[in-house]
């Protein structure tokens, strides 16, 4: 039965898009059968993988419309473990369309549960806020993965995205647990950078993971060929990071 | 009478909050009266002027609720002639708020009626969303600057905003005016940067600014100094950036 993993900051631009490109990527190449579902409205996801706009003629916003099933939305990538839900411009009506449903808060919970045998792990990668969205992916998910980016701003709002996780799971009971905080875009040279991972491990010691996705070029350069890392440069300090990030995560949830 | 500009992009960590501080730092060095208003919950703007959340006893929150006017929440700032109203992440609830009143998307462009005869221009700061706080910013502007990175994602982000923008204005009838395309973190020693600003003035054209703000590390530094750029490193190229910033406004404001 599938373990789902929600990408979560309500911070823009920390690397949660390119973190659940890479990371589900990582877990495909150790062999766990993956899916990737992209639940951001600007599917920056979708276009990292190469999914043309063009192309997707059904959408999630079908499927919360009750026009298409979960199962008829996924597509084959270049990795053989990893498939993908692409996302579209529509899911934006989507949130006003959830708003109105009785169970509003539970929908992405219920289209899961057709889908979920079929795979070890399903990465949900989710807008920069905390809207309706973002809260139907945590209630789906067994586990939340919060990046942060090694900058001054970012550290504040890890605050933000740790108190809504915390305020759903006393609300609704939930069984959700935090994977980890991921520093990205980290810079040895920059002392911004430094100040920011050192403060962000005393702040919250073991919730942050051991593992650091450096700033690298590659990682900027792979959404332009439509393909993770681990294809595009496998080499890279940033391959070879999210692929310890795999490993590092399949130890928490597999002694769960 | 006060020119209202406010900076959006629904892609998160594009600079929005490090353009609203620093373009309305670099109008008020060139003797204009200034106010920036935070309306992002996550207030970064706030942090980056060194505005500490324990202070803030009375939020936007408060005004949108009728408990105070926009003009009590006014502060000083360490320039002369820039004055700031801050933001709490109880904006977060404003929007829920927001969605009740009658007039939902006017609620901001009438509370600005009371202080704009003050200020000769007023600078919007916005979360990475179309939602009600954004569209509330947009209606209530003369002008909108949309920053974009320099990297893959953020370019097809540019789309959405500007469409946004386009049918707010044929809706509603609007008179606000694109500033400008700014184009930010421009690293030409990085071909995906140089490729993304190219494609940015072809497709754009005199949309763009001429003036590019370069990927400048004393801009990631100053927000932890809680000042402006133009306070804490004037000769540095991101400082000299955003004073030509102001300038190139300036020009287009004033032949309006
Ligand atoms: N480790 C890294 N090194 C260098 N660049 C990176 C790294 N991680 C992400 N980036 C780049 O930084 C930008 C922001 O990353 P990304 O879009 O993944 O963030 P996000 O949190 O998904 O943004 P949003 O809030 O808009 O959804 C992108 O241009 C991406 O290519
Ligand atoms: N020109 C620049 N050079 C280097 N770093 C920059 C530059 N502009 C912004 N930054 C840094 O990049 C990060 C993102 O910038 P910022 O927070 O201003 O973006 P934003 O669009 O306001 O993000 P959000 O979508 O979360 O509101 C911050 O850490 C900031 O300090
Ligand atoms: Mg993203
Ligand atoms: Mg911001």
């Amino acid at each position: 039965m599938a373990e789902i993993i929600s990408i979560v900051s309500q911070k823009g631009g920390v690397g949660k898009s390119t973190t659940a490109i890479n990371f589900s990527a990582a877990l495909a190449v150790a062999e766990k059968k993956c899916l990737l579902v992209d639940c951001d409205p600007l599917s920056a996801a979708s276009v990292g993988m190469g999914v043309k706009s063009a192309n997707r003629t059904l959408t999630l916003y079908h499927v919360i419309t009750g026009r298409a099933s979960l199962g008829e939305l996924v597509i084959h990538t270049h990795l053989k473990s990893l498939k993908m839900i692409p996302s579209d411009i529509q899911l934006l009506c989507a949130e006003t369309l959830l708003s109105t449903e009785a169970n509003k808060e539970k929908v992405l919970a219920n289209l899961f549960k057709d889908i979920k045998a079929q795979y070890d792990y399903i990465v949900i990668d989710c807008p920069p806020s905390l809207g309706l969205i973002t809260v139907n992916a945590v209630i789906a998910s067994e586990w939340v993965l919060v990046p942060v980016q090694c900058e001054y701003y970012a550290l504040e709002s890890i605050r933000y995205s740790l108190k809504m996780i915390e305020i759903l799971k006393n609300r609704l009971g939930l069984d959700v647990r935090i994977a980890g905080i991921l520093l990205t875009m980290f810079d040895s040279k920059e002392k911004v950078s430094r100040k920011v991972a050192g403060q962000c491990r005393r702040h919250f010691k073991n919730l942050v993971f051991e593992t650091v996705i450096p700033r690298c070029v590659s990682l900027k350069e792979s959404p332009a060929k439509g393909k993770p890392i681990v294809l595009t440069d496998v080499k890279s300090a940033g391959a070879l990071s999210y692929l310890r990030l795999a490993g590092e995560f399949l130890g928490k949830s597999q002694s769960r």
